[in-house]
């Protein structure tokens, strides 16, 4: 037996619409620690992670673990039924091949179910090592969403260069090139408009912009967005999840020959 | 000159 009751239901919808054209169709594991998800999309370089915790949702039940295989697309479908107000409860039972997503609206006058039928999904699961990275960029996701659509429409890949000076993504295409450099900044009134730079060594990644725009559809979770990156290594691209936890998207990058 | 990896390069798979 599956009850998981989110007072903000919202953020359910905001995740989905995050995810859901990235990948098609995933296996939401639950467990006592949280409700999860880990996909790759169908070319296999990008991959989103997502956790809520279990003491972020009103009431979780969760009697053993359950994996449950959904269509995306399907999933999106119904969660736009919900108000954005309302609060979202995923009911399931164990061993039963369908979910139930059940919305109240906060006066509690108007009450929905929406069953959806479950699936087999094979999918492969990858071990994501603890990592120290050797740089981290935190800075306000609606500017990394801004930079990256505006350099998609000049180039196809970006170069994201770290360095003691700031943040820099140059792009070049068929009719010029492109770059933005984002130096740290405090600021005092807010942090969420800060840009703050921890760098351990320089580095310098490149990656198609197509999946970091596609990432950017989380920007409605948090005001702030981490890049964190290695050479050679995946970059991950966080976006937290008000006290509740995170999504996390991984993109493996171009290398040179 | 680039070329694309797949993650399971990078990450093993479990």
């Amino acid at each position: 037996m599956l009850e998981l009751r989110l007072v903000q239901g919202s953020l359910l919808k905001k995740v989905l619409d995050a995810i859901k054209d990235l990948v098609t169709d995933a296996n939401f594991d639950c467990s006592e620690s949280g409700f999860s998800l880990q996909a790759m999309d169908s070319s296999h370089v990008a991959l989103v992670a997502l956790l809520l915790r279990s003491d972020g949702f009103e009431h979780y039940r969760c009697d053993r673990n359950l994996s449950m295989g959904m269509n995306l697309t399907n999933m999106s479908k119904m969660l736009k039924c919900a108000g954005n107000d309302d609060i979202i409860t995923i009911k399931a039972d164990d061993g039963g091949d369908s979910v139930t997503f059940m919305f109240e609206s906060p006066s509690q006058d108007k009450v929905s179910d929406f069953e959806m039928k479950l699936m087999d999904i094979d999918s492969e699961h990858l071990g994501i090592p603890e990592t120290e990275y050797h740089a981290i960029v935190k800075m306000p996701s609606a500017e990394f969403a801004r930079i990256c659509r505006d350099l998609s429409t000049i180039g196809d890949t970006v170069v994201i260069s770290v360095s003691k000076d700031g943040v820099k993504f140059s792009t070049s295409g068929d009719i010029g090139s492109a770059n933005v450099v984002c130096r740290q900044n405090n600021s005092v009134d807010n942090k969420d408009n800060e840009t703050v730079i921890e760098m351990n060594e320089p580095v310098s990644l490149t990656f198609a912009l197509r999946y970091l725009n596609s990432f950017t559809k989380a920007t409605t979770l948090s005001n702030t967005v981490t890049l964190s990156m290695s050479k050679e290594l995946p970059v991950v691209v966080e976006y937290k999840i008000a006290e509740i936890g995170h999504i996390r998207f991984y993109l493996a990058p171009k290398i040179e020959d | 000159p680039f070329r694309q990896e797949g993650l399971e390069q990078f990450f093993p798979i479990q």
